[in-house]
Formats: C-alpha cells, structure tokens, sequence
C-alpha cells in the first residue's frame, strides 16, 4: 500500500 | 499601473488549458520581471509554478508588484471565448477594487469583450520554490512533449478507468525509460529508448542516468501535467526518491512552466 507524498514539507510560505 | 498586451492571445489560452483541470484558483505575482504564476491543487500534491518573463509580452508596464488570485475556471471560460490571434490587454488600477480587467480584442471585426475577474484567496500559495541542486536528481528525460502525452493517453486508457488512483511506474535503468501500469487484468509498460539525435535532431528522447531509479505516481496527474505540450516541443522529468518530481515545459526563450509532485509512498 503506498500514498501519494504531500508538498508542504518541501515549499514553504513566502 | 499594471497593463499588459499580447497580440496573440494562443500563449495564454494554451497556459489556461495546462493548469485549469488540476488548479482551481491560482497566484498571479506581477513584477518588473514578469508574470510568475503559482497554484496547488486542493489535496496539495501538485503544485505548478509558471513564469512569463516582460519579453514574452507585446508590451509590459508594471511599476509596482501586484499579486492576485484568481479563479483559474471562470479564467480559462473567458478565454474559450477568445479566438487564438484576438488582442489580450490585462490592466489593473492604481486605485484597484481587487479585480483585474482582461479585454480580447479581434484583429478582423474589432470586436471587443472585457471581462473583470475579482480576486480571491488562494490555497495557501505563493510559495518559496527552491532550485534543488541538480545532483540531487537520479535521473532526467526529455523527450518531445507530444510522446510525453501520447505516453500518458495509452496509460490511461488501458490503466483501470474506474479507479482514480491509477498508479504509474516510471524507472529509469541505462538508455530506456519504462512506464508501467497495471489494468483490471494486466499490466501494460511503455519502453522509450534514448533516440540518436541524428536520425530526428529535432525529437530526441534523451536520458541522463547517475543511477536506477523507479518512482510511482499518480496517473491522473502526470495526464494532467502533459497538458504542458502546447506550451512546448520538449518536456524535461528530473526524477529523484528524495525530492518532489519536475515536468518542465520550456516556453520558448521567454519562461517556463514546471509541474511538481511527490512520488508515492510506500506505507
């Protein structure tokens, strides 16, 4: 079983 | 004072089309530079960051930053209406009541339509987008965007339709890129080879390996990523297990459109 990474950790607000 | 012009509105329509499905609402950031444009879908898996430099535009004159967000699906509604070599002027005011005025003008009958977009929140962008070092990536395709897209159909058509979450594999191993996916009673790989460059110096497929990687995605996305294509006759995949993927579409000289996503997790 595998889910989909999320983006948070990678860009952060300005 | 932000006013902009484009004596073709194609480049527009076409932007409007590559990220109108994915992203409902996206940040327009007017600058001295250029249009940069930022979106992330509402699950936040994807996030697309496009960047229009001045030059791209007929005439460019921004005196100030302005930052906007704006619903990409009553954009891209207005721009179906415009005919691909109709006049765009994009103008905002000094004394602006958060909206933005975009009028489509017809070369032919001089035909004018205006439409005013209010502006609204976004989901949580803009964002810092880091150039991840380049060493970071096991490996890069390009290949011409239109293979990219025909890929990306024949994976959904035979992948399972009814599950959204169609998983596709994509491992780089020496000169081939292989694409995988299973269907109800199957699976189904596409094999790309590296091509020589001198059979077809305007379509090569080209790979760059330091070493074997095998990624899953989501299909549903990467098919909506290959939208890129009327942007560009090449898309760049940089792949790694450490960082988000990127499909980069070059616009021409004047910018470029980059997709990003996680590859799956194993649980």
């Amino acid at each position: 079983k595998s889910s989909q990474g999320r983006l948070e950790s990678f860009f952060k607000p300005v | 004072i932000l006013e902009l012009r484009l004596v073709q509105a194609t480049l527009f329509k076409n932007v409007l089309e590559a990220i109108s499905d994915l992203f409902s609402k996206a940040n327009f950031d007017f600058s001295g530079t250029g249009l940069e444009l930022q979106a992330m879908d509402t699950s936040h898996v994807a996030l697309v960051a496009l960047l229009l430099r001045a030059e791209a535009f007929n005439h460019y004159l921004c005196d100030r930053d302005l930052s906007m967000g704006l619903n990409l699906a009553d954009m891209a509604k207005a721009f179906r209406c415009a005919n691909n070599d109709d006049i765009i002027t994009i103008k905002a005011e000094e004394d602006w009541s958060d909206t933005v005025t975009f009028t489509f003008e017809s070369p032919e009958d001089g035909e004018i339509s205006i439409f005013d977009f209010d502006f609204v929140g976004t989901n949580g962008v803009p964002l810092e987008i880091p150039e991840f070092p380049e060493s970071e990536y096991q490996a890069k395709v390009r290949m011409p965007s239109a293979k990219f897209m025909r890929i990306c159909k024949k994976l959904s058509s035979f992948g399972d339709s009814g599950d959204r979450d169609t998983v596709v594999i994509i491992s780089v191993d020496k000169e081939c890129v292989n694409f995988f996916t299973r269907g109800k009673t199957g699976t189904s790989t596409i094999v790309c080879r590296q091509t020589q460059t001198v059979d077809k110096p305007k379509e090569p497929t080209l790979i760059e390996m330091k070493e074997q990687v095998s990624l899953a995605f989501d299909l549903r996305y990467m098919n909506s990523f290959s939208k890129g294509s009327t942007l560009s006759d090449q898309v760049t995949i940089s792949l790694s297990s450490n960082l988000p993927a990127v499909f980069e579409y070059k616009i021409a000289e004047t910018g470029y459109i980059r997709y990003y996503m996680l590859p799956r997790i194993e649980e």
